[in-house]
């Protein structure tokens, strides 16, 4: 799982 | 950016400008949960903070989050002065502070790191699965509603939905996964089910939106 720094979804 | 996402992203916008049309239209607010919009703003206001960090990191998100911000203080803004003679407190009783009570407690046990904007955006997700309850509540104890209010809620919920096949889409395809957002993204999308099931058998058959 791989959690993103920047949220890209709304 | 696959299809599934803009598809929910357009239905989501679509939605808040029907909503917008409805008061227009009918010049009123009635049929509309007050409290559930209320919540909605919450939700946007706890989960878009990071537009002042990535405003050019995209200009999609970064245009569309202060869409959604701003048009729902519009629509709030409206309903509490020119429409407020259609609003209804007896009938929009939902108790609000438990759904806030509730995604603050799950905020605070599963955040994806213990920082301000993490735990804030934890509790926007599980507040935004749960914001619908108000109007749906509003939905049952009134027994009916307008077919435009019901293009409102179905262009809603279907943006959850069709974020579910995002969620897939991007977990085989790019390996990226996000948890606490599909889980809480496949709650709010159940609790549309009922919704979505009388719209289908009715309103999309030109009859009107009425609760068996």
């Amino acid at each position: 799982i791989r959690i993103e720094e920047v949220k890209d979804e709304l | 950016m696959n299809l599934f996402r803009i598809l929910g992203d357009l239905s989501h916008l679509v939605s808040i400008f029907i909503l917008l049309q409805k008061m227009r239209s009918t010049r009123s607010c009635a049929g509309i949960s007050l409290r559930t919009q209320i919540l909605y703003l919450m939700v946007y206001c706890t989960r878009y903070l990071d537009i002042f960090w990535t405003f050019n990191a995209s200009l999609y998100n970064s245009s569309m989050k202060l869409v959604f911000i701003l048009s729902t203080a519009y629509t709030i803004y409206l309903m509490r002065t020119v429409y407020k003679t259609a609003l209804d407190p007896q009938i929009d009783t939902f108790a609000t502070y438990y759904l806030v009570g509730g995604a603050g407690l799950l905020a605070v046990l599963f955040p994806y790191k213990y920082t301000v904007y993490e735990v804030l955006w934890s509790f926007s997700i599980w507040l935004e699965s749960v914001a619908i309850l108000p109007q749906l509540f509003m939905l049952q104890r009134t027994g009916e509603a307008e077919t435009i209010t019901t293009h409102y809620l179905f262009a809603l919920g279907a943006y959850r939905a069709l974020y579910i096949p995002n969620w897939l889409y991007r977990w085989f395809l790019e390996g990226h996964f996000d948890p606490i957002a599909t889980v809480a993204g496949i709650i709010q999308t159940l609790l549309y089910s009922d919704f979505f099931y009388i719209y289908y058998t009715k309103v999309l058959k030109g009859k009107k939106f009425e609760l068996p």
